[in-house]
């Protein structure tokens, strides 16, 4: 299965 | 206060056009930087960041700096009440809730105003640091949009692979598989029309052609596109626009779960 991952992921709110 | 003159209003248009179908609403940031823009699309797989650095306004002026919640669709009606070769000015009030377009005809002869009703936007501004990638490939944005849709056609999903070999495109549906290779290609006079693969190691990512195809609509705003891939950040397709500045969309991968 291929699952789609968040941006939120990568990179951290400012 | 704010007012910034744009002269080549056209960018701004297509700007609009570019993003709309991608996010609903967002905050415009105006500094002495510039105008610029951070938002996610509903489903946060997306990001789109945009920058009209100062300079390329023929008047910028903006007293402090100010964050301005617009609708992308009720700004892109009225933004297509301008004509392509119209001069756009946009002004608001510190505090205000309202922004106005100025529209002017190249000749002078025809001047709008359009006043649009601003909103409180809670959105949230991801940090997102200078990174290393491990491929960056430069070709002719005609050529990824076309590669882009063909492939959706086909397939939901493509593989971004570089290799030594090339950018290959890969994709796999119902009907059938697809494989789309470009190679290097400086050879030509003109450096738009060129493909240009910096590999420090290569990399193969999976993305979702949906998203893929809407970052396309910016096609018009730059005659080369930049992907820059890295097996373990988003991939970011960058648009250059005009001595202004850069539309940047960023896109998380698929992965096996």
């Amino acid at each position: 299965i291929i699952a789609q991952i968040s941006i939120r992921q990568f990179y951290k709110k400012i | 206060m704010l007012e910034l003159r744009l002269v080549q209003g056209s960018l701004l248009k297509k700007v609009i056009e570019a993003i709309k179908d991608l996010v609903t609403d967002a905050n415009f940031d105006c500094s002495a930087t510039g105008l610029s823009l951070q938002a996610m699309d509903s489903s946060h797989v997306a990001l789109v960041a945009l920058l009209l650095r100062s300079e390329g306004f023929e008047h910028y002026r903006c007293d402090r700096n100010i964050s301005m919640g617009m609708n992308l669709n009720n700004m892109s009606k009225m933004l297509k009440c301008a004509g392509n070769d119209d001069i756009i000015t946009i002004k608001g009030d510190d505090g205000g809730d309202t922004i106005t377009f100025m529209f002017e005809s190249p000749n002078q002869d025809k001047i709008s105003d359009f006043e649009m009703k601003l909103m409180d936007i809670d959105s949230e501004h991801l940090g997102i640091p200078e990174a290393e990638y491990h491929a960056i490939v430069k070709m002719p944005s005609s050529e990824f949009s076309r590669i882009c849709k063909d492939l959706s056609s086909i397939g939901d999903t493509v593989v971004i692979s570089v290799t030594k070999e090339g950018v290959k495109f890969t994709t796999r549906g119902d009907i059938g598989t697809a494989n789309i290779v470009c190679r290097q290609n400086k050879t030509i006079d003109k450096p738009d029309e060129a493909t240009i693969i910096e590999m420090n190691e290569p990399v193969s990512l999976t993305f979702a052609l949906r998203y893929l195809n809407s970052f396309t609509k910016a096609t018009s705003l730059s005659e080369s596109v930049t992907i820059s891939l890295s097996s373990d950040l988003p991939v970011v397709i960058e648009y250059k626009i005009a001595d202004m500045g850069y539309i940047r969309f960023y896109l998380a991968p698929k992965i096996e779960d």
